[in-house]
């Protein structure tokens, strides 16, 4: 509707928004949720 | 996991990892997406019956992995009952147990949600007897006109309504709660059949017969006079006194229009003082 | 079902909706590239879709919903606002429908100027910046509890519901909604339909006048208030009949 999206740049855009966002949570909870392990040390103390 | 927070607030909290197999076309799939969803409306309101979702974490690989932290509970009703002591559980504790299972139904239905999936294992019991109701993959913001598909509860704890696959609304939840109950005088399970054929008979032959203008003209089995049994919910619960028989009894109402809602069910005389 | 058409739902929704409010002058405080124009360009596509997929009257509402939050709180360029649409009403059809709309037919509706595999990536860029909140009250959530209030025979309600039903939607096309409680919309497209079909009652509740203070009262909101915004809806209705007619 609004000129067509530069394809490659909305990829990349968008996949650098999103990993910033999953950084952040994994900053807040100190817990790698990607890898799903904690990330001592940090606010909580995580254990199995 | 499970982790405590160093500082305050000093909460208990859990992960849960889901790894979703999706085909590349349907994304996030609707019944997470509605999950989350109602858990996050109904956080607004910080009732202590539900159970928190505190974060969600996406990541695309090859399959969706998905990372929920919930506010951590101890134990489920299933596990709770399970290591109960013969005895059995102290009225006070079935009253305690039972209010704060019926408030936490009230705010899901006042709410417009349906939980569709109540069971003991999706029932969340802290150390400190505190009661949170879990687990709404089956969930969903009910509304009069969309048509709720009929996967919904775990058999045992499954409304007649809906083991006749006719329509059905808030109320199969408090069949579910009526099941419950009658559990936590039984220490085991009210209703535990392998089919659905077998579970409405094992219902109708404790509750008694329905009149037949409360069978569901739709439903997918025929109204059969000879299912009537001998026994009585009754004598099935010998131990329950007048006012708790007729609160299961209120619960466990074959027709869902006739069935109490949570509400009136607090103000049931067996919940006074 | 009884158990849901209650004063105490209806309370409880009232406190919930302010929290799925988009902000009103996001076009002036946060977008660069997007302009009001385009919102209703993007919006009329969309219902159109919706439509012609048959979706549940809800989707459509509930989608402009998710784009004005999320244009609320993200700069967007405008060569993505039809993804941002796209995706919007792939998530409302996940929340309302059974069989939610696939991403590939959502591609085709955009001519596929976009591709499955952005559709899937916006949808978790949305969901985070919607916080997964994705249960908003719409206007379609008061429309049954206003019926239900009304002293109208049943086939009369179904007609005046499908009315009210198209103002919700109409209005989810406006960019002069875009802040309205859901409540006011739905109080508004009711009373607007109520005049438009010229509803007359034994008892007097439905003349112009009482069903808006009725209405007010029981949304909790200003009398004027609501008939200012019915009085909206009902230019809106008649701008969009003199286009529908020049086209």
């Amino acid at each position: 509707l609004f000129g067509m999206p530069n394809h490659e740049e909305l990829q990349r855009e968008l996949s650098e928004r999103l990993r910033e966002i999953e950084e952040a949570k994994s900053d807040k909870w100190n817990f790698d949720f990607a890898a799903h392990r904690p990330l001592p040390p940090g606010r909580y103390k995580w254990e199995p | 996991y499970k982790a405590r927070a160093i500082r305050e607030p000093q909460r208990l909290v859990a992960v849960k990892k889901l790894n979703i197999p999706v085909d590349s076309e349907s994304g996030i799939p609707a019944f997470m997406i509605r999950e989350v969803a109602l858990l996050k409306k109904i956080e607004f309101f910080n009732h202590p019956n539900i159970v928190k979702l505190l974060n969600v974490s996406a990541t695309w690989k090859k399959t969706l992995d998905l990372t929920l932290v919930f506010e951590y509970v101890d134990q489920d009703l299933s596990t709770f009952l399970a290591k109960a002591p013969q005895t059995g559980l102290s009225r006070e504790m079935i009253k305690n147990l039972m209010v704060q299972l019926l408030q936490g139904l009230d705010f899901l239905h006042v709410n417009m949600l349906v939980h569709r999936d109540l069971k003991p294992a999706n029932v969340l019991i802290s150390g400190q007897g505190r009661v949170k109701i879990a687990d709404f993959g089956l969930a969903r913001i009910y509304t009069s006109r969309i048509a709720l598909t009929p996967c919904v509860v775990t058999l045992w704890y499954r409304a007649p309504e809906v083991l006749l696959h006719s329509s059905y609304t808030s109320s199969v939840d408090m069949w579910s709660a009526g099941c419950i109950f009658a559990e936590f005088f039984l220490l085991r399970p009210l209703f535990c059949c392998l089919s659905e054929v077998q579970q409405l008979q094992k219902i109708i032959e404790v509750i008694g017969l329905p009149p037949e203008e409360d069978w569901p003209a739709e439903s997918a089995v025929a109204y059969s006079p000879n299912w009537a049994g001998d026994r009585t919910l009754s004598q099935m619960l010998p131990n329950l006194d007048l006012e708790e028989n007729e609160l299961l009894l209120k619960l466990l109402t074959f027709n869902p229009l006739k069935r109490i809602p949570a509400s009136k069910a607090l103000e049931h005389p067996f919940f006074k003082g | 079902d009884a158990n849901l058409l209650n004063d105490r739902v209806l309370q409880t929704m009232l406190k919930a909706e302010d929290n799925y409010l988009p902000s009103a002058n996001y076009f002036k405080c946060v977008q660069k590239d997007i302009v009001p124009y385009m919102r209703r360009i993007v919006a009329t596509w969309m219902l159109e879709v919706c439509e012609e997929q048959k979706c549940e009257e809800e989707v459509f509402p509930l989608a402009m919903n998710y784009l004005d939050r999320f244009l609320s709180v993200e700069p967007t360029k405008k060569s993505r606002l039809q993804l941002l649409g796209a995706t919007c009403m792939f998530l409302a059809s996940k929340m309302k429908e059974t069989i939610p709309l696939t991403a590939e037919k959502l591609c085709i509706y955009t001519d596929n100027s976009i591709r499955p595999s952005e559709l899937l990536q916006m949808e978790l860029l949305t969901l985070n910046k919607l916080k997964w909140d994705l249960a908003s009250v719409t206007p379609h959530d008061f429309i049954e509890h206003f019926l239900s209030k009304l002293p109208i025979h049943q086939e009369t309600k179904q007609i005046l519901r499908k009315h009210a039903q198209t103002f919700v939607a109409l209005c989810a096309t406006d960019v002069k909604f875009i802040a309205s409680p859901p409540s006011m919309v739905a109080a508004g497209s009711v009373a607007a339909a109520v005049q438009g079909l010229h509803l007359k009652s034994t008892d007097s509740i439905l003349s112009s006048q009482n069903l808006t203070d009725f209405l007010s009262q029981v949304i909790k909101s200003d009398p004027d208030c609501l008939r200012a915004c019915q009085e909206q809806i009902e230019s809106l209705l008649e701008s969009s009949l003199r286009q529908a007619q020049q086209q």
